[in-house]
């Protein structure tokens, strides 16, 4: 993350102060009717935007010339978002969008932009975008509309206020979710390079079934299963707390693939650990009690969930397996997350694999596991140097970009073709 | 016929200052 303290100089007390934010975000299905929803839930005033636009991204902070549009709420240029509300815009129609097919704008960015007037409050935000955004500086006023990306100073890796893009599409739409923490999310991704795990499988799914399917991302870096959590810590709610607004609440839902469980059994946040954000370990029992409660949930709204196995942190911070002590000594969590970890790992993946526990099975273990006893079940050893920070060390815990890649191809994508 | 379809979403949750290590 660039240093935020210049575009946000008081983010923990009044937040952004009239200026504009440029978020980047790339639509997995197109279409050129679209609506936009921004999120006050973790503000503590009210948030207006004097003016919002969507345009195609040229390149960084630039939009392609002839593509800025308004968007309205209420027939209005300007909104006002109460404190611990959500708001969608009206219909967006995008002139220069002739189809979901239009080869021109398959894989484009959308650059949506938006000027809060005064100050925004505490921001809601979601931290680890693994994606390039803009911002003008503090008292910059509205920029909305500028074809030019020169008056966005600075940069950020994380998505503000922005959470979610719909468009109209045909009602046989399969609309796929995917949920869960890190790995999910993206981290040691590649900057800008969209290769998580659901990007390839977007691309698969896109090559199999056309324009027909769309998959989103609601995965938060150190996500939780269940409670205790500290709920208004960057890392979200817990699962069992967020599901209804941040999954059950997407537009024409279908099903879910859910990857989650290890950060409640610890990994990173042993009893050495900081708990600030999570303060319990859990049972592999108690977890599995999250997982009946969310599939209950899904099915009561007619929404097939499909379990991922979890995948391998036996060597997470683990000097004896090779964690950089040098380099990296405060953020050894724990002497040794590896066996205790490793025991409820297994008991978790054990109940994702039993027939009848979820609609279906996605293993994202088998794919990413060395199955050489040698390995000490850690991951292959090609999945494990980070992708991004090429000059770090990795974490036994998240995949680099062949691990990613070797989830989303693990797959199998035939329960998602459309009617 | 058509109705709304989810293509981008991301998660909210609660900004704190990143502090580089």
């Amino acid at each position: 993350q660039p240093d935020l303290a210049f575009p946000f100089p008081n983010a923990n007390t009044s937040g952004a102060n009239d200026q504009t934010i440029r978020s980047i975000v790339k639509p997995d299905l197109w279409g050129n009717t679209m609506r936009l929803r921004f999120s006050n839930v973790f503000g503590n005033q009210a948030l207006t935007f004097d003016s919002t636009t969507i345009a195609l991204q040229e390149y960084a902070g630039n939009v392609v010339h002839g593509t800025v549009t308004p968007v309205t709420f209420g027939r209005s240029l300007s909104v006002t978002i109460p404190a611990g509300q959500e708001m969608w815009s009206d219909p967006v129609r995008l002139a220069w969008v002739r189809s979901a097919d239009d080869p021109l704008i398959q894989g484009r960015n959308l650059a949506i932009s938006y000027s809060i007037r005064g100050d925004s409050g505490h921001m809601t935000y979601h931290s680890g975008a693994n994606t390039t955004s803009y911002i003008t500086g503090p008292g910059t006023g509205d920029h909305t509309n500028d074809a030019d990306g020169f008056a966005y100073e600075y940069t950020t890796s994380s998505w503000f206020f922005l959470t979610t893009l719909d468009v109209m599409a045909s009602t046989d739409t399969v609309v796929i979710c995917a949920f869960g923490d890190s790995i999910t999310d993206g981290t040691h991704t590649t900057f800008n390079g969209n290769d998580r795990w659901a990007n390839v499988l977007s691309r698969r799914l896109h090559d199999a079934y056309g324009n027909k399917v769309s998959i989103v991302n609601e995965a938060i870096g150190g996500n939780r299963v269940i409670n205790p959590v500290v709920a208004n810590a960057a890392s979200g709610p817990a699962a069992v707390d967020r599901l209804d607004r941040d999954v059950l609440g997407l537009s024409g839902l279908t099903d879910v693939i859910w990857l989650e469980g290890i950060n409640d059994l610890g990994a990173g946040y042993g009893a050495a650990a900081n708990p600030v954000e999570n303060p319990v370990v859990h049972t592999p029992q108690a977890i599995i009690a999250g997982y009946q409660d969310v599939v209950a949930r899904l099915h009561r709204h007619g929404v097939k969930v499909y379990g991922a196995t979890v995948v391998s942190a036996l060597g997470l911070n683990n000097p004896a397996q090779g964690w950089d002590l040098i380099h990296f000594p405060s953020f050894l969590a724990t002497v040794d997350n590896g066996a205790a970890v490793e025991a409820g790992r297994l008991i978790l993946n054990q109940f994702i694999r039993t027939p009848g526990n979820f609609d279906g099975v996605v293993d994202f273990d088998a794919a990413t596991r060395d199955p050489d006893p040698a390995a000490l079940g850690n991951m292959k050893a090609k999945y494990l140097p980070n992708s991004q920070f090429t000059q770090l060390p990795w974490d036994y815990l998240h995949p680099n970009h062949a691990g990613y890649n070797a989830m989303g191809l693990a797959v199998d994508i035939a329960p998602f073709a459309p009617a | 016929p058509q109705h709304w379809v989810a293509s981008w979403a991301t998660s909210p949750a609660a900004y704190f200052v990143y502090v580089a290590p």
